[in-house]
């Protein structure tokens, strides 16, 4: 199954 | 003091009905090179970010930097007395401003409407988003994209996308069978035919449908989309807003386990 990413997870909070 | 006048202010409309769906409230930053929002939906998995440059607006002032705490619910019910025509002007003179005003004015400026909206104090949780040299980026009409998207939806949640130098292939597979649509490079003149492939690496890609569903709400903004992905990162859709600056969105990929 395909697990959905966070964008956290690619992008630095700020 | 700070001022911005749309003349189209439809745009402004169209802006507010592609977001609503997808994020409840925004902070809206201005400054004296325009306008900017960036803002997730509730599960952190899409994210909107709009830029809108000061030298499209008729007219536009800011002495200097303020944000706008907006909820888009209220937002949108403000605008639905703006008419399509109409140029809509943002106002506040307060450094702190607690509510920000609204000007509608119809063509023959026979016809003007004063609103204010009460702001909202949101805690901006931005996101650093590092400019990408993205390795596959597709440009089509976006009612074609749209078309694509919401057809596969009814197949299945999930779509992978799949570039190669010469195509991109759209693939779904779900309980009632299986499915892909193939788009080839095609310099076409028309419109809506005309896709530019420009594969520098190519990619293969899982995302949710329904996020993609929820971006094309924005294909009144513009007739082209582009779709920018690299490996392993979130795929970025934009809209380009002609002589005011672009709409874009953001989704995390779906990782096969």
């Amino acid at each position: 199954i395909e697990l959905q990413k966070k964008l956290r997870e690619f992008f630095p909070k700020i | 003091m700070f001022e911005a006048k749309l003349q189209q202010g439809v745009i402004f409309k169209k802006i507010v009905d592609a977001i609503k769906d997808l994020v409840k409230s925004v902070n809206i930053d201005a400054s004296t090179s325009g306008l900017s929002m960036q803002a997730m939906d509730s599960a952190h998995v899409a994210l909107v970010s709009l830029k809108l440059n000061e030298n499209g607006f008729k007219d536009y002032r800011c002495d200097r930097p303020i944000t706008l705490g907006l909820s888009i619910e209220n937002l949108s019910k403000i605008l639905k007395c703006a008419g399509n025509d109409d140029t809509i002007t943002l106002q506040t003179d307060e450094e702190e401003p607690s509510s920000l005003k609204f000007f509608f004015e119809n063509q023959q400026a026979s016809k003007i409407s004063e609103f204010s909206l009460n702001l909202m104090s949101l805690d901006s949780e931005s996101l650093g988003i590092p400019d990408t040299d993205y390795s596959s980026v597709i440009q089509m009409s976006s009612a074609e994209f749209s078309r694509i998207c919401k057809e596969l939806s009814s197949i299945s949640e999930t779509v992978e996308i799949e570039t190669s130098k010469e195509s991109v292939k759209f693939s779904v597979q779900g309980d009632i069978g299986a499915g892909s649509i193939t788009v080839k490079n095609n310099q076409s003149d028309k419109d809506v035919d005309r896709v530019d492939l420009q594969i520098d690496q190519p990619v293969k890609l899982t995302f949710a449908l329904r996020y993609l569903n929820m971006f094309n709400k924005a294909v009144s903004l513009s007739s082209t989309v582009s779709l920018n992905m690299s490996e392993e990162n979130p795929l970025m859709v934009e809209y380009k807003i002609d002589d005011l600056g672009s709409l874009r969105f953001y989704l995390a990929p779906k990782i096969s386990d």
